[in-house]
């Protein structure tokens, strides 16, 4: 038996948000720890592993790992039904062929259920090696956000580049060229607006803005965004999920021909 | 001129 029930569904909202331009369908993997997600997108160029810790849930049950192949436009539909205030069960026997959402509005007036049937989804799990990035930013997500937007109206690829001094993203192309240079912030009272940079060695990376703005729908979930790099490996980008977990996404630079 | 690499010549298959 499962069975997790999460009072604020909005988080679930935006996480499914959150990845759904990226990937179709992805497996859930329940166990007593959480529900975790490990999917690449169609073109293998990036990776979206999403963890979800069951303590963070206000009440949660896994009697025996569930993996639960899902389509994702399927689950967007049901959880447009639930309202931003709702609180939300998932439920699914063992061995279950199909998963249950529940949704109750906060003075429990109103209890609603859809029931979802589950795919048979093939498992493709990647090591992910343990990394001592170069370089980690942390960044106000909106930020992020903001600059790759702008960014992407002047060519398909950014670079970023970083230094002790600040991180610059770059982008060049038929109109012209942008560069966008944000400064380690000296006192900030407030954290969520900070921009910190921790450098061990200067790092500069190209990667495709497509991606970088699928990970942004994930900006809802956490003021803030990390961006860890090392020379010739995946980009990360981490958005934080309140208490309960976290989203990465893995990217893989675009490399001189 | 750049190239996009694959994540599965980072990442092996588990």
């Amino acid at each position: 038996m499962f069975e997790a029930r999460l009072v604020q569904s909005s988080i679930f909202k935006k996480v499914l948000e959150a990845i759904k331009e990226l990937l179709n369908e992805a497996t859930f993997d329940c166990s007593d720890s959480g529900i975790q997600l490990q999917a690449m997108d169609s073109s293998h160029v990036s990776l979206v592993s999403l963890n979800l810790r069951s303590d963070g849930f206000d009440q949660y049950r896994c009697d025996r790992n569930l993996s639960m192949g899902i389509n994702l436009a399927s689950m967007t539909k049901i959880m447009k039904c639930a309202g931003n205030d709702d609180i939300m069960t998932m439920k699914a026997q063992d061995n279950a062929d199909s998963v249950t959402f529940m949704f109750e509005s906060p003075n429990q007036e109103k209890m609603s259920d859809y029931e979802m049937k589950l795919m048979n989804l093939d498992q493709e799990h990647l090591g992910i090696p343990e990394t001592d990035y170069s370089c980690v930013i942390k960044l106000p997500s909106a930020e992020f956000a903001r600059i790759c937007r702008d960014l992407s109206q002047f060519g398909e690829s950014v670079v970023i580049s970083c230094t002790k001094e600040g991180v610059k993203f770059s982008a060049a192309g038929d109109i012209g060229s942008a560069n966008i240079k944000l400064a380690q912030t000296a006192n900030v009272d407030k954290e969520d607006e900070a921009v910190s940079i921790e450098m061990q060695e200067k790092v500069s990376l190209t990667f495709a803005c497509r991606y970088l703005n699928y990970f942004t729908k994930a900006t809802p979930l956490s003021p803030q965004v990390c961006l860890s790099m090392s020379a010739e490996v995946p980009l990360v980008v981490e958005y934080k999920i309140g208490e309960i977990g976290h989203i990465r996404y893995y990217l893989a630079p675009k490399i001189e021909e | 001129p750049t190239k996009q690499v694959s994540l599965t010549s980072f990442f092996k298959k588990k």
